[in-house]
């Protein structure tokens, strides 16, 4: 896959 | 988001403000080492590049705005305005030391890629796409990046905490500095332990970064328990 992993913390 | 993340948030956001408040009030940064603020800075860089891509909160994207802005304006106020005050020859740490090992980790732990994997894809016997190219969105670099930024928060503080058992003392305020940092790393771990009961979330290189982080804060800590708040400077 080649969406992005979403990182949620600062 | 949690209390103890919100609250990890703004003890870092603390952090920051403390040591660009001292700097400017007192118009010198002596004491600062200038590598870790740099470091501080290409951190925050490469981890925040995903603002460019993705949209998670105002509160998500207004933190990475602010925390990118202050590393640059605390760097612009070392090696610029008030460069004469910057105590180079104390801040003598190899940064490169920590930079280029920490980026060729980068490249063989992360989410994206095993180092096989990682070896099929820049021999071009990949799978489903290269790492760049048309059609890419920059996703295994941006996880790259990524994954740099996170372990080199680790380490990044080092050459400030070289440069005080070189010199052998720190500024109380430089101590606050420090403490709010070490604080903001021991609540993001009570965090990932609290996602990890609640939510299920476990992002394994960010707590292994994360505890070797606080780590390197304890025995500062100690310091700063036993010593700053009996003593206007940290004696070592």
């Amino acid at each position: 896959s080649t969406e992005p992993l979403r990182h949620d913390e600062l | 988001m949690n209390i103890f993340r919100l609250t990890g948030d703004l003890s870092h956001l603390a952090a920051i403000i403390i040591l660009l408040l001292k700097i400017w009030k007192t118009r010198s940064c002596a004491g600062i080492s200038g590598k870790s603020q740099i470091l501080f800075a290409l951190v925050f860089t490469t981890r925040y590049l995903d603002l460019l891509t993705s949209y998670i909160s105002l509160y998500n994207t207004f933190m990475k705005v602010v925390y990118i802005g202050c590393a640059y304006a605390t760097v612009y106020l070392i090696y610029m305005k008030f460069k004469a005050t910057y105590d180079g020859n104390h801040d003598t740490f190899r940064a490169e030391f920590l930079v280029v090992p920490v980026g060729g980790l980068s490249f063989l732990v992360n989410h994206d890629f095993t180092p096989l994997e990682f070896l099929l894809v820049i021999m071009y016997v990949s799978y489903d796409m290269a790492l760049c190219g048309p059609g890419s969105n920059c996703s295994h670099c941006f996880q790259i990046l990524w994954t740099f930024s996170i372990y080199l928060e680790s380490v990044a503080i080092l050459p400030q905490l070289f440069m005080i058992s070189k010199t052998g003392e720190a500024e109380t305020i430089t101590t606050h500095y420090l403490f709010f940092l070490g604080l903001y790393r021991a609540l993001y771990l009570i965090n990932w332990i609290w996602r990890f009961y609640f939510e299920g979330f476990f992002d394994l290189i960010a707590i292994v970064a994360g505890v070797v982080q606080t780590i390197l804060y304890c025995d500062f800590f100690y310091l700063y328990v036993t010593k700053v708040v009996y003593s206007e400077r940290l004696p070592l």
